[in-house]
């Protein structure tokens, strides 16, 4: 059975498409077949993996979506690249039911082969974002232990129980992911201790520490699992891996 | 005359907040009468401030806009609160020509007693940011230093000469900040290279470093230049504001 993981925050820049790329690859490496879609008009998932963007985006385009899905460097992990045009379909794209509708059921359609499908999401809590949402059976929040994330979390919860009330039973939250945790920082070991309170369970005991390797990756079109195996970049998200499918068996 | 600085970038988690808060700060100690307006449903700048944010946006509630212009703690700095329901706004928000006429008359009788407007946007290129652009003079753009930084900015260009061909002569590029920037890291002088070479002249002279003050500032409500005034950050966004202003007699 597959299962589907969005990953999102409205708040931007914490880590929502490295932790794609990354726990994607994790998951491709401990044998499940996996697929990564990027609704970001971004990008970045798809430049991040080393591919480049589709003309127009094979959510909104007609026809069957598997045609659109591409192999990538690491065996075992596919990608549905993101659209730069897909701008102007977040700019008319109105959250009606009969959008997502279509959009689950074309993922789910495309889907069926993988047991992990990850979702890219923009920095915003628009169509896009909500779109995964209700296709998504669990959401994962990536955030930095800084001030502004604690606002943002609350908006962005809010959301979500909006999405599972409409369809009750679907969709979970995944957890929340501390990134670019610097130990040092007594800022960063406030808000941790903030999360941690307020969240209990929901918060990964998994922390991933800022290491310059997670950002060069992406410039090489590289996983940190790829680029850096012994950084202690790679070695979080591989932790971070074993724990969502401990998890998910838990 | 007012001069309306727009500081946008659709890649999250560059800067945007952090710079409108502390070169809004700069210019009000340099004697300039500053008023920032949040335009992002984060509302960061305005928790950043001190404030807490309005029940219905300014921008869209009817009724004339200085009503809503609240003074804050630093003196002659002043604040449009930006609006968490702004979220439904921005998803009903098409970019028509008649709603971007409209917030520029409603920005444009509101501002004449400031010398200095700074818009803070959202990270993305919906009809907020194209509505912030619509009614500004110069866009400022933060970028951090990294490998997605580049990628993003193309598409943002493309965005600006789009607004600048609907109605020549009136926006300019207001300049590329830096920020972020740890001079120990490879990536990051390779990005400036990269940035410098690209973009000249446009990019300011100045780079933000990163420094830990900079991020802690906004959970005490103030600006980095009270919160920290001796630290790196501080002297960088003080250094900012004069190399803007320079700017403006060249
Ligand atoms: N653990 C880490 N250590 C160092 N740098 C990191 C780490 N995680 C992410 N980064 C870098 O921080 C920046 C922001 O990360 P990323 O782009 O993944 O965030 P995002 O939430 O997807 O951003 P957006 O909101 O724009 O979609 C990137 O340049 C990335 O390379
Ligand atoms: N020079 C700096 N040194 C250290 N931290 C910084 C610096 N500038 C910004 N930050 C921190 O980095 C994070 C991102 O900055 P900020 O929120 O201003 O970016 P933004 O572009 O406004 O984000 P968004 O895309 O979500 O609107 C914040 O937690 C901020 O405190
Ligand atoms: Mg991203
Ligand atoms: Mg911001």
């Amino acid at each position: 059975v597959v299962r589907t993981l969005c990953v999102a925050n409205q708040k931007g820049g914490v880590g929502k498409t490295t932790t794609c790329i990354n726990l994607a690859a994790g998951f491709a490496k401990a044998g499940y077949r996996t697929l990564v879609v990027d609704l970001d008009p971004q990008c970045n998932a798809t430049s991040g993996m080393g591919e480049s963007p589709a003309s127009d985006h094979p959510f909104v385009r007609e026809g069957r979506l598997p045609e659109a899905i591409r192999a990538t460097r690491v065996p075992g992990l596919s990608l549905v690249p993101g659209c730069r045009e897909w701008n102007a379909i977040e700019m008319l794209m109105r959250w009606s039911a009969e959008d997502m509708r279509v959009l689950r059921r074309r993922l789910e359609e495309a889907s069926s082969v993988f047991d992990e499908v990850l979702i890219d999401c923009p920095p915003s809590l628009g169509g896009l974002t909500r779109a995964a949402l209700s296709a998504a059976d669990e959401v994962l929040m990536p955030i930095q232990c800084e001030y502004f994330a604690m606002e943002g979390l609350t908006q962005m919860i809010h959301v979500i129980r909006e999405v599972m009330r409409v369809e009750p039973g679907r969709l979970e939250f995944g957890g929340i992911l501390m990134t670019m945790y610097d130990e040092r920082l007594e800022l960063t070991r406030e808000v941790e201790r903030e999360v941690r309170e307020f969240f209990g369970e929901i918060a990964f005991e998994t922390v991933v520490p800022r290491d310059v390797a997670v950002a060069e990756a992406p410039s090489h079109g590289m996983s940190v699992l790829d680029y850096g195996p012994r950084t202690r970049g790679a070695r979080a998200y591989v932790e971070l891996c074993m724990e969502v499918l401990n998890r998910d068996e838990g």
